[in-house]
């Protein structure tokens, strides 16, 4: 983004670029361009930083704060879902070793039982935060798995049971059913309320609106952790889904290792987006 | 889609005769719009629409009955252009064994997609061996060895954990078990992360691939370009696989690659199974791109 002070054409139109190549979607960018040029003209905004302040403060203001963070819920189950590739598995390991070592008591539930060598990897991230996982051999109904891990939960009295699902495309009807099932099983077996959070990578284009719509429309989501912000993508996309489906972003993923996940700040998000 | 989009705008002209610049501002906005939403990336748009309205404003629109139609249709000529030819074939020298490295980012399909390539190998009569490389994502090897066991495919792994090393020693495991093609897979690496970029273009240095393919997600926005870009400038690739097109996402990141490092695509992943990878036709992405 060009830093001279002028607030000429060439600077709206920088501007409008720059959220594009973010990924925050054309339509968006023009909206929010097309609204700071009025804003700018009527209140007569002094220079370049003066509009790129009420930027920031215009893209912040599009996500909403968690009212209730369901990763801070106590006791609470939390599925995490979202399509193929996209860090569920990792964020889980991430949060559990956050969770276990500030003191909650977390059990884990490996509800890939499809890909080859998921449960194997969750039980990885299971040892390095040191927390119990609930497992079953590969090719059960995740649902089953599910409903041990809730049985075992109930028995050692964990307060945050957190379920990995095996990546799925949103296009798929029957692995969206499947990931239903695995719901209902949760919310009947549940001692403590049920929470879905959808993982979404930050490279995602718009298709990741459609994603979010779909699952939270299966599902109902109630919260959004947002991964591989150590790359150079913006994760634009996530503004969007959290606007328009009123979810939170709870967590920022930032690498590979189990301390890479941020809490969310919509301003640092906005100024980090924005450049 | 465009095509409604485009004859919205070109329905009020009926009767009217010639179209304006206005008119042609208007449908190019539309194109502009339709592409970026399919994730094309800006730059790559700009440039085509600047090139579109050089066509839009020939005869071959201008005195069409239905200048929305032809502009569709150029659109989709020139998209189908960009993508280039069908070249599904991958190119092998006379050695053995031949190598095939892939890179990219962290989960765009690599692993699955070495598994795949290795079975559509074998079906093709060769003796394809995989190389597990990816010696940090917990279980990595683990995924490698199980996807070779279910498709009765060796797999090597090597001793210790250094992938440089492990890809070299696969070239002479291969040939003492017969292999003729090897297939590398390597981790999920960041184009900022210095170090690990250094590594790829090491293994890449050690076993001297006849195909480096870059895995790309079809689903990936903007920064698809901005990645393989940068693969393209720090190991270099010589072409590309384009995954999980079982979706619905647009795939503008697979025009936008395309388009800006030269590099053909040479299949698609379509399917988490064995046999999902396809050969890549330029006209179903056009289409699809289009929306
Ligand atoms: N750089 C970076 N890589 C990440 C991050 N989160 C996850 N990854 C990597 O992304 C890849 C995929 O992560 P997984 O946790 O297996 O993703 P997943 O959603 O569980 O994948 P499926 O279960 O196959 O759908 C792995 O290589 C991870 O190390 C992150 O925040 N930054
Ligand atoms: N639907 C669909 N899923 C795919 C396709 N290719 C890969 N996947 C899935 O995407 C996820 C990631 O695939 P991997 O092969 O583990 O990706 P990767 O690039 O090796 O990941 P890293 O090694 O962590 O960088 C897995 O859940 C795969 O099953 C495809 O073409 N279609
Ligand atoms: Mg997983
Ligand atoms: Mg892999």
């Amino acid at each position: 983004l060009r830093r001279g002070p002028d607030v000429d054409d060439a600077f709206w139109d920088d501007l409008e670029e720059t959220l594009i190549v973010a990924d925050m979607g054309p339509g968006a960018a023009a909206d929010i361009v097309g609204d700071l040029r009025d804003v700018a003209r009527r209140e007569a905004l002094p220079d370049a930083a003066a509009v790129i302040d009420r930027l920031v403060g215009a893209i912040a203001g599009r996500m909403p704060a968690a009212e209730n963070d369901p990763l801070a819920e106590d006791p609470v189950t939390v599925l995490f879902v979202g399509v193929n590739g996209t860090g569920k598995t990792t964020s889980v390991g991430k949060i559990a070793a956050a969770a276990s070592r500030s003191g909650r008591k977390v059990l884990l539930a490996s509800a890939d039982t499809f890909r080859a060598a998921a449960i194997e990897q969750l039980r990885v991230w299971a040892q390095r935060a040191e927390v119990p996982l609930v497992e079953r051999e590969r090719g059960s109904d995740p649902a089953s798995v599910v409903y041990d891990a809730l049985t075992e939960a109930r028995r050692v009295g964990s307060d945050m049971v957190l379920v990995d699902t095996a990546g799925r495309l949103h296009t798929s009807k029957d692995l969206m059913e499947e990931l239903r099932k695995v719901q209902r099983v949760a919310v009947a077996q549940s001692v403590h309320p049920v929470r879905s959070v959808l993982v979404i990578d930050a490279t995602t284009g718009q298709n990741g609106l459609v994603q979010a719509r779909q699952f939270h429309d299966a599902l109902g989501l109630d919260g959004i952790v947002l991964t591989k912000l150590d790359g150079t993508a913006k994760g634009g996309i996530a503004v969007a889904i959290s606007r328009d489906l009123g979810l939170p972003i709870l967590r920022l993923g930032v690498g590979e290792a189990i301390e890479d996940m941020q809490p969310f700040d919509a301003t640092e998000f906005a100024r980090a987006l924005v450049g | 889609n465009l095509s409604d989009r485009l004859q919205g705008v070109f329905a009020k002209l009926t009767g009217r005769g010639k179209l304006s610049e206005a008119d042609v501002d208007a449908a190019m906005r539309e194109v502009r719009l339709a592409l970026l939403e399919a994730d094309v990336n800006f730059a790559v748009v700009k440039e085509f629409v600047a090139r579109l309205r050089e066509r839009a404003i020939g005869a071959e629109v201008m005195k069409s009955l239905t200048p929305g139609q032809q502009v569709v249709k150029i659109v989709l000529e020139e998209l189908t252009g960009l993508m280039g030819g069908t070249e599904s074939r991958l190119a092998f020298s006379g050695r053995v064994p031949n190598v095939v490295m892939l890179v990219g980012l962290q989960g765009s399909g690599k692993t699955t997609a070495a598994a795949k390539l290795a079975n559509l190998l074998r079906k093709q009569g060769r003796r394809p061996m995989l190389v597990a490389c990816d010696v940090y994502r917990p279980a990595a090897i683990d995924q490698l060895e199980t996807l070779g066991r279910e498709l009765d495919i060796p797999v090597y792994r090597g001793e210790g954990s250094d992938p440089v090393a492990i890809a070299r020693a696969s070239l002479k495991a291969a040939v003492a078990d017969m292999r003729d093609v090897v297939i590398v897979d390597t981790a999920g690496r960041l184009h900022v992360d210095e170090a690990m970029m250094d590594e790829a273009a090491r293994i890449k240095t050690a076993v001297k691939p006849d195909q480096v393919l870059m895995v790309i997600d079809a689903m990936t926005g903007q920064d698809a370009v901005t990645a393989a870009t940068a693969f393209a400038e720090r190991v270099d690739f010589d072409g590309v696989i384009v995954s999980k097109l079982d979706g619905d996402a647009r795939g503008g990141a697979a025009l936008s690659v395309r388009s800006v490092t030269g590099k053909p695509i040479k299949f698609v992943g379509v399917s988490e199974k064995m046999d999902g990878l396809e050969p890549f036709h330029p006209d179903r992405m056009a289409r699809r791109i289009l929306g």
